[in-house]
Formats: structure tokens, C-alpha cells, sequence
């Protein structure tokens, strides 16, 4: 099932599925295999990060993946008061100043940083939706913005967490250390044939 | 009642009070300046046949049927909604009831961000329609634009002119279109413009400082190309595909702008991968 994404772009070579000069029933065929190479790399990527995030015997939640997000639906975000982003980055280079955009149901949230620091954050609201859609239908009043600096192939995860119902004693564990450098969920990925 | 104005710190845009079409891009440390018009509009098919002069536009062929693009006509100012705050400032815009556009400027970023939603397409009409987003602005081109050419090199292109031979141009539109598969832009001596896109797309320049990418397309006639089928994709619901987009707008100098637009490019191309997971842990302890 690893090969299914290769295969995938294998098939759209083909002068038609460039172009976009293919029959419809076609292109419904082209777009469904590469859906499901995509949702392959997923599995691949996810285990890739459970493994480097593993410590000791405790094995990280597994990776979910939000592929509706430039129309505001992520079911994990918009279902959970708290939840943590993996950022991986695939440049050679670090990355700043790239800004999330996340669909959420809370009127407020707070983001930790790696380090725990606290990260800015501005929430949208989002747009009443006017399109039929078929399949999953987000229901986000609002998207959550925040800024991600992530290192050279490598990763960070962020903590978001809902204002309103986050856990006083960990407000009270972390808020006065909003400054304290953890530095321990972000580490660099070493070059591996699997990502 | 004014023109609408957002900015961070490398970019103002400035909108028109009376359409809410972008009106000005300034680039702030540079002191750059450009009156740039952007809007949306659409070539209206080609319905003849392959058997003469006529050719059909199609799956295979753009072909409108006349130079000018017809305007996606607007009543009043487009502008529905303006977003201020710290991070991200954002203009909401409605054309119609199929064209709308969210310009952002996030802070800290040398480029704006115009994302693009058209769609469906109407078709009761039976004219086929190619939608193109246009920028007019005031630099002095000579007929000269850029396009990168199939993940190669950039290459300029000049309006009704091949490099390697007479042409004899018979498609005054068509015949000056060109592959986008990442970036096009135009210059003058001090300022250039570049637009990066998220997808290919067909673009070109058919006017001096003007600047068009199309973005949606819906015909109702086979070109006669072998495909056999109409460009008319009808989506589940029948009534037509909505398509979504983002360009990425930037206003540089020149001699900084290849760079710049190479750096962005590669953070588009190769953008983060981005997942999630339920936690009920503290920071500490999911450290």
C-alpha cells in the first residue's frame, strides 16, 4: 500500500490527466486514486512522527489529518477543547512566520509554544456557509490564527487549548512559566527513506 | 464612505469607496507605489465547429468569442466585510452570487493573499464561460511579461510575438496565453509585480501593466479534439463546480523580486505538513 501514492502519479503522467483534456468518468477515476495515495502518505507521515516522538513505553496518539481545512472543517479541532498540532517542515531551512488557520467552535483559546511560552493568537469568524456540500459539513463558527516556527525538516507541536474551559490547575502550573524554555517537542528529523 | 485601507508592515492595499475593487499596492520600506485594478471577468466560449473558422472552445482549446472579456457585474461597492486585528487583516468581497474573493495581509509577510472562490458556473444561459482574474495597473510593460515554463526557467514572453519565428497572429487572446505553472509576473524599471498561484493555470498580458490568470472554466460544446464530451462539469448537486484558490501578490523592486518570489515559492511548494491530535496533557507532560 506504499506504492499506492507512486502509482497514482504514475498514472496521471498521462498527457490527459495534465491537461485536464480527460472524459469526466475519468477524471473521477484520476481523483480518486490519488485520494487514496494521499490518504496512504498520511499513514506513512503519522507513523513517521509516532516514531520520533515515542519516549520510554509510551506510544504518542496516533496523527489525524485535516485535508477540508481551506473550507473550515477539521473535525478534530472543531470537536476537542484541547488538542495538539504537529507542524512538520520539509524545507531545508527553518520556517517563521507561517500563520495556522484552524476551524474551531470556542470563543477563545490559548496556544503553547514548544517551549510553553504562549503564543499570540486572533480568531475570525467564519463565513455562513452558502454552498451545498456533500459528505462531512463543517459546523466551526470561527477560525483560530496563530503564527508556527518550525526548524529545518524537522517538527514542533503546539497545545491549544479552549480559554473559557481549560484546567485552572494547569493554568496555574504554566501561566507564570509562560517564559520557561522546555525545548523538548521540537527536534530534528534525521534524513530517512520513510519521509 | 473612504477608501478602505488595510496594512502590515511591508504592504498597504487601498480600496475603491465607491466599487471595493483594489485600487492601490503600496510597498511600504521600499516606498513603492502601484495603481492596480483587480477584478473579475469572464471570455465568453467560442460555439462553432472544428470544420472551419469557427473552432469551438473546449476541453483542449480556449477560444473566446471576441478580445474583450465581458465584467462580472457588480452593484456597489464589493466590499461586505472588513477583519482588523493583530495578526491578520482581511477584505471580504462579493461580485456576485458565484464570484468571491478574501484579499489578507498577514503580519510580518511581504505578499498579500487573494484567495478566490467562483463557482458554479452558471449555465441556463448556454453561453460557455472562462473566468479570469485581471490586474490593470500603470507600469510600462512594451508588451513584455513572464511566465515560468513547466517547472523550468522563466521565461519572457512578448505580446503577438515568437521569438523564433514571423507569426502571423490569428487569436488575438488565445494566441497570448501561456502555461502558469507557479508564477507570472511584469515589470517596469522600479517595480515589479508577481502573482504566485497555487495550481496552473493559463495566464497572459494582453495590455500594457495588465496582468490575467484564468481560474475557472464551463463550456457546453466538445472542441472535436477526441475527448468526445463537453468542458462541463456538473459536480454531485448538477449545478456546476465551485472552485477554490489563493494567488500570492507581491510588489518589490526588480532587482529583489527574483529572490523573493523564490523564497515564497518554495515555502508554497513545499509546505509544512500539518496534523492533529485529541490531548488531554499539559505541556510538561506531553513533553
Amino acid at each position: 500500500s506504499s506504492q499506492r501514492f507512486r502509482e497514482a502519479m504514475a498514472v496521471a503522467q498521462h498527457h490527459d490527466a495534465v491537461s485536464g483534456t480527460e472524459k469526466q468518468h475519468v477524471a473521477n477515476d484520476y481523483a480518486m486514486r490519488l485520494h487514496a495515495g494521499a490518504v496512504e502518505c498520511q499513514a506513512v507521515v503519522g507513523r513517521a512522527l509516532t516514531s520520533k516522538m515515542k519516549k520510554g513505553s509510551v506510544d504518542p496518539p496516533a496523527a489525524q489529518f485535516c485535508t477540508y481545512l481551506n473550507i473550515s472543517i477539521c473535525p478534530t479541532t472543531e470537536d476537542n477543547d484541547n488538542f495538539a498540532v504537529t507542524v512538520y517542515n520539509p524545507l531545508a531551512r527553518q520556517l517563521t512566520g507561517h500563520y495556522l488557520r484552524l476551524p474551531v467552535n470556542g470563543q477563545a483559546y490559548t496556544v503553547s509554544s514548544p517551549k510553553g511560552t504562549s503564543v499570540e493568537t486572533q480568531m475570525l469568524k467564519v463565513s455562513p456557509r452558502t454552498v451545498k456540500v456533500r459528505g462531512p459539513r463543517g459546523n466551526a463558527t470561527s477560525e483560530l490564527v496563530f503564527p508556527v516556527t518550525v526548524p529545518a525538516l524537522g517538527f514542533n507541536t503546539y497545545l491549544v487549548s479552549q480559554a473559557s474551559k481549560r484546567n485552572t490547575r494547569m493554568e496555574s502550573l504554566f501561566m507564570p512559566q509562560a517564559e520557561t524554555k522546555l525545548n523538548v517537542v521540537s527536534m530534528m528529523i534525521p534524513q530517512s527513506p520513510m519521509m | 464612505r473612504g477608501d478602505t485601507e488595510i496594512h502590515n508592515e511591508h504592504l498597504s492595499l487601498v480600496f475603491d469607496s465607491a466599487t471595493g475593487y483594489l485600487k492601490t499596492v503600496t510597498n511600504l520600506k521600499k516606498k513603492l507605489t502601484l495603481n492596480v485594478n483587480q477584478a473579475f471577468y469572464w471570455y465568453n466560449s467560442s460555439t462553432g465547429n472544428n470544420k472551419d473558422s469557427t473552432q469551438r472552445s473546449g476541453a483542449y482549446i480556449f477560444r473566446p468569442n471576441g478580445t474583450e472579456p465581458l465584467t462580472i457585474k457588480t452593484k456597489g461597492s464589493v466590499i461586505t466585510k472588513v477583519v482588523a486585528g493583530k495578526l491578520v487583516q482581511e477584505v471580504h468581497q462579493v461580485f456576485n452570487d458565484w464570484v468571491t474573493q478574501v484579499i489578507r495581509l498577514y503580519a510580518g509577510q511581504r505578499q498579500a493573499e487573494l484567495e478566490w472562490t467562483v463557482g458554479p458556473i452558471p449555465f441556463k444561459d448556454g453561453l460557455g464561460k472562462e473566468i479570469i482574474t485581471r490586474f490593470d495597473s500603470d507600469l510600462k510593460t512594451d508588451k513584455k511579461f513572464y511566465t515560468d515554463a513547466n517547472g523550468r526557467e522563466i521565461l519572457q514572453r512578448e505580446l503577438n510575438h515568437r521569438q523564433t519565428w514571423k507569426l502571423n497572429q490569428t487569436e488575438p487572446v488565445a494566441g497570448n496565453y501561456y502555461p502558469v505553472n507557479s508564477r507570472i509576473f511584469i515589470k517596469d524599471a522600479s517595480k515589479q509585480l508577481t502573482v504566485l498561484t497555487d495550481r496552473s493555470q493559463g495566464g497572459s498580458s494582453l495590455k500594457d501593466g495588465s496582468l490575467e490568470l484564468m481560474v475557472h472554466r464551463r463550456m457546453f460544446y466538445d472542441d472535436n479534439f477526441g475527448v468526445g464530451e463537453a468542458l462541463n462539469e456538473t459536480g454531485v448537486f448538477g449545478d456546476g463546480l465551485v472552485a477554490r484558490g489563493k494567488h500570492y501578490l507581491m510588489l518589490e523592486s526588480p532587482a529583489d523580486s527574483g529572490q523573493l518570489h523564490r523564497t515564497l515559492g518554495e515555502q508554497l511548494y513545499m509546505a509544512p505538513a500539518v496534523s492533529f491530535t485529541p490531548n488531554t496533557l499539559s505541556t510538561q507532560d506531553w513533553s
